[in-house]
């Protein structure tokens, strides 16, 4: 499903601010996998979420995303890609500052061309899994911290997608909030969805069938064990 | 140091997004203690931060830092105590998105009037504690949400704060480098400075040498213990 071959990442070339923060990624991730993604700060895993969600191109290498190549896709073709197939929970969450979390939750299905009224059902639904069913009127800035990142969350999984990509997800949540997550994550996983999550805790790693480690922009292990 | 006496606050009174996140907190913190605050996701714990750091006022309820009546300052009162007394390590980080790394940690002693020269060499020297010597010219978009979280650090350490207070500080490091913000942590408490930090990992909690628990607004438990 997911291919990467001999990937690198240079951000600003030939400026003060370069830095190499992939160099040289091959690997492959099959359809229902639950992969973890670990490894100290600064060393590229981030920057693999955005090649893998397709939000950045590589400066080098390939990435087949369902047999197509990402770098080859056109802008549109590529945001198209993006809105129908990954779900994309950031490390800083992105949400829209000015509109409430329940049309944060929408935003993934306007993209769609979905109907008012088919929207605002499944964005409350996908709200009220992440514990959120009180709070759809607030705006981010009237949220708690854990629960912003639920809104993100909320948003990534409103358009049911094929691959699930989520940037330290459990970072600003308390264990028993975190668990209810990773029990949904794991549910998603059980039916088919594709996972793929950067976390720094052992604890959330354990749900996964197989655990990357990236040091300076490299994969330096990768091994798949039984998931809890 | 700190007294805070019966303390509610409730958000947006008379609106939709009415919420009363703390329904009557009593707390004392003596000079240099090292206390954890913990609790679930939306129990207040931000909120009772922001009003220790005198980011934000009661609305009922006393606030006495280092004797002086905190809902009795003037806005000009508050910004000096800000500046002067305390260190903030936000949730979100709050940097600037504009200026780099350097500047942003020189912000604090803007505001004090300290000379170009001598603000460059802290800052610098702040940074390079917490790792980020090659990252000074960065922008935050720039450099990977850790990063950021260390440069938010930097910041707040920059002025020597007498009380830290951080939010969630090591939220998005591995634990490699968590060990270390927490050293250097260890190491302030340990030459007097009053730490309280909010975390929702107990190896952080480990370090406090108190650990008080927040649910729905209040404080539920509170106990001292040996630190690591
Ligand atoms: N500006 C606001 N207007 C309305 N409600 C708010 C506002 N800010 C926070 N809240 C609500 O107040 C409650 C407490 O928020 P707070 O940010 O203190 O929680 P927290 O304990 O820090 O949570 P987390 O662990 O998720 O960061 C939450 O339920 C939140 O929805
Ligand atoms: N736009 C950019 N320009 C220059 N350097 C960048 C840029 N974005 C990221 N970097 C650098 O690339 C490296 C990898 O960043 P990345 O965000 O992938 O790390 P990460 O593994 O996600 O770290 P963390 O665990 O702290 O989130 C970092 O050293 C960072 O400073
Ligand atoms: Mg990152
Ligand atoms: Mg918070």
């Amino acid at each position: 499903l997911i291919e990467l071959r001999d990937v690198h990442k240079i951000y600003g070339q030939g400026t003060e601010a370069e830095v190499h923060a992939l160099r040289g990624i091959t690997v492959a991730i099959t359809r229902g996998e639950f992969v973890a993604i670990m490894g100290t700060s600064g060393s590229g895993k981030s920057t693999l979420m955005n090649l893998l969600g397709c939000l950045d191109r590589p400066t080098s290498g390939s990435y087949h995303l369902a047999g197509r190549e990402i770098a080859r896709m056109s802008k549109g073709e590529l945001a198209e890609t993006r809105n129908e197939v990954l779900g994309f929970v950031f490390q800083n969450f992105n949400l829209l500052s000015r509109t409430s979390a329940l049309e944060n939750v929408e935003l993934p299905l306007i993209y769609r061309g979905e109907k008012s009224k088919v929207r605002k059902a499944r964005a409350k639904e996908s709200l009220e899994r992440v514990g959120l069913g009180q709070r759809m009127g607030h705006t981010p800035n009237q949220l708690s911290g854990g629960q912003q990142q639920r809104v993100a969350i909320a948003r990534a999984l409103v358009g049911k997608p094929e691959v699930l990509l989520a940037d330290e997800p459990t970072g600003n949540l308390d264990s028993r909030t975190s668990t209810e997550v990773m029990a949904l994550f794991q549910e998603l996983g059980e039916s088919g969805i594709t996972v793929v999550l950067v976390t720094h805790e052992p604890d959330i790693a354990e749900y996964a069938s197989r655990v990357l480690v990236v040091k300076d922009g490299v994969v330096v292990s990768d091994e798949r064990k039984t998931p809890k």
